[in-house]
């Protein structure tokens, strides 16, 4: 099963 | 200070439905424009991006900037006590601690108010740059929701491909496999079953289940859905509202 993504590792957090 | 009526409760409460499972507690930021909240779910997969413009009131007023910082689960609970056709009013005096939440039923003289403490909330946002999507479909929401609800008997995960003879999503478990796929069709009689799909490269992307029917909760606002995707990036799915749009930002999983 692939691993899940997290929008954190796609977008800037401010 | 902030006041906002709506002619019919269900309003809210369809919106508050459809983000409530993935949100805990958030900030909803009012200006004269209107309401706006964006808000990360507590795993980091689905991100909620909301915003309901002044004209999608039927009175609204908002002077200056308030942040009303709530628990969603807590909101939710106040609307149950509303009526799906009552009138619903939101109230906050400025830097209140409370909203207050009136519930007016003109026909039986009936009118209630419950007030519902504010919090400080110290909120992470995301910055989500404008994109250019590879691929964009438009579909019915309902019919969106069901294809991930038989699908979710198979697998936990869904496939999602997108490439210019239509779209298809497919699954894989224990039990075997399972796909369903749409080609491009306008439909005269009822637009909203119509599928279009704007491409400019076809498209590959895998998503949790479980997230997306929470995501899919949102079907009873729209008749139709907006998916955009981009391979290796995460999908924005956007159900219109009259005045707004609630949005979804979510994670792919991983390829290798």
């Amino acid at each position: 099963v692939a691993p899940q993504g997290r929008l954190t590792d796609f977008f800037k957090v401010s | 200070m902030l006041e906002a009526k709506l002619d019919a409760a269900s309003q809210l409460k369809k919106i508050v439905e459809a983000i409530r499972d993935m949100l805990g507690e958030c900030n909803i930021e009012c200006n004269e424009t209107g309401l706006a909240l964006q808000s990360l779910d507590k795993s980091h997969i689905v991100l909620v991006s909301l915003l309901l413009g002044s004209d999608g009131f039927s009175e609204y007023r908002c002077d200056r900037g308030v942040t009303l910082g709530l628990n969603i689960n807590s909101l939710a609970t106040v609307l149950r006590c509303a009526n799906n056709d009552d009138i619903l009013t939101l109230r906050s005096e400025d830097r209140a601690n409370e909203l207050i939440l009136t519930f007016e039923d003109s026909k039986a003289d009936r009118i209630s108010e419950f007030n519902l403490r504010l919090m400080d909330i110290d909120q992470e946002y995301l910055a989500i740059p404008e994109t250019e999507y590879a691929a964009t479909v438009v579909m019915s929401a309902a019919v969106l929701q069901r294809t991930l609800r038989d699908l979710s008997a198979l697998s936990e995960a869904v496939t999602i491909e997108i490439d210019k003879e239509g779209i298809r999503f497919s699954a894989e478990g224990d039990l075997g496999k399972g796909s369903t796929h749409f080609k491009p069709c306008v439909d005269m009689e009822n637009a909203e079953n119509s599928i279009n799909i704007t491409l400019s490269e076809p498209v590959s992307l895998s998503f949790n289940l479980q997230y997306f029917s929470n995501i899919t909760k949102a079907s009873s606002l729209s008749s139709t859905v907006t998916l955009q995707m981009t391979a290796g990036m995460p999908a924005q799915i956007e159900y219109k509202l009259p005045s707004g749009h609630v949005r979804y930002y979510f994670a792919p999983k991983i390829e290798d």
